[in-house]
């Protein structure tokens, strides 16, 4: 899921 | 995203733009440290790196380009400014910040999600920010008096941590596959560090008085 590979907060 | 992450994103918008406004208002920068506002513009551009190549949201994109403009923005007021210069406290501000940068780059090669080089300034971005407010703290000790929009300044970005934590807690028990203990155990340092900065704001507020921190 997009959760676990790109770090979306800033 | 939650109401917290958006709360705290934008109390972290306002802390900055507070400290703008009183670099632009007074022309002055006294009482700000200008090795934390330098540290930040390291962070946010070691852990923006990813801007061209993975996309999150319009939101984030936009965030991020604020946040670099901004902060590069302030440093470059302390630095280039030419009455904006004269009232920077360099001898109250002589934290060694190099120190905290060394050591959050070794941590970051320690300590890692992935070893690969955005991965590593990621690491180094997040810790470095978790320290990145001690010279900041120092200064303000030092001179003891807190000017108002210094205090609200600082103010915001702790109340910024706060709500990332309420962010991280609300995340945890409504996301299944939420951990990310890099960002939260930082985060809880970073935090932590405002403990006495917050009772002292609040001893201010509660009596009514200027913002004064014991030497």
């Amino acid at each position: 899921d997009q959760e676990s590979k790109a770090h979306d907060e800033l | 995203m939650n109401i917290f992450r958006f709360a705290g994103d934008m109390t972290h918008l306002i802390s900055i733009l507070v400290l703008l406004l009183k670099i632009y208002a007074t022309k002055s920068c006294s009482g700000i440290s200008r090795k934390t506002q330098e540290l930040y513009a390291l962070v946010f551009l070691a852990r923006y790196v990813d801007i061209f190549t993975e996309f999150i949201s319009v939101y984030n994109t936009i965030m991020k380009i604020v946040f670099i403009a901004s902060t590069l923005a302030i440093v470059w007021c302390m630095r280039g400014h030419r009455v904006v210069r004269r009232s920077y406290d360099k001898e109250l501000d002589t934290f060694r910040h190099y120190f905290l940068i060394a050591a959050s780059l070794v941590l970051a090669l320690l300590v890692h999600e992935k070893f690969t080089f955005q991965e590593i300034l990621w690491a180094f971005s997040i810790y470095l920010e978790a320290v990145a407010i001690l010279p900041q703290l120092v200064l303000l000790q030092r001179s003891g008096n807190v000017d108002n929009l210094t205090g609200q300044y600082v103010f915001f970005l702790g109340a910024y941590r706060g709500l990332y934590i309420l962010n991280w807690i609300y995340r945890y028990f409504t996301e299944p596959h939420f951990s990310r203990w890099i960002a939260c155990v930082s985060g809880l340092v970073q935090t932590a560090l405002y403990a006495d900065f917050f009772y002292y704001y609040f001893l201010s507020w509660k009596n009514n008085a200027k913002l004064k921190l014991p030497a």
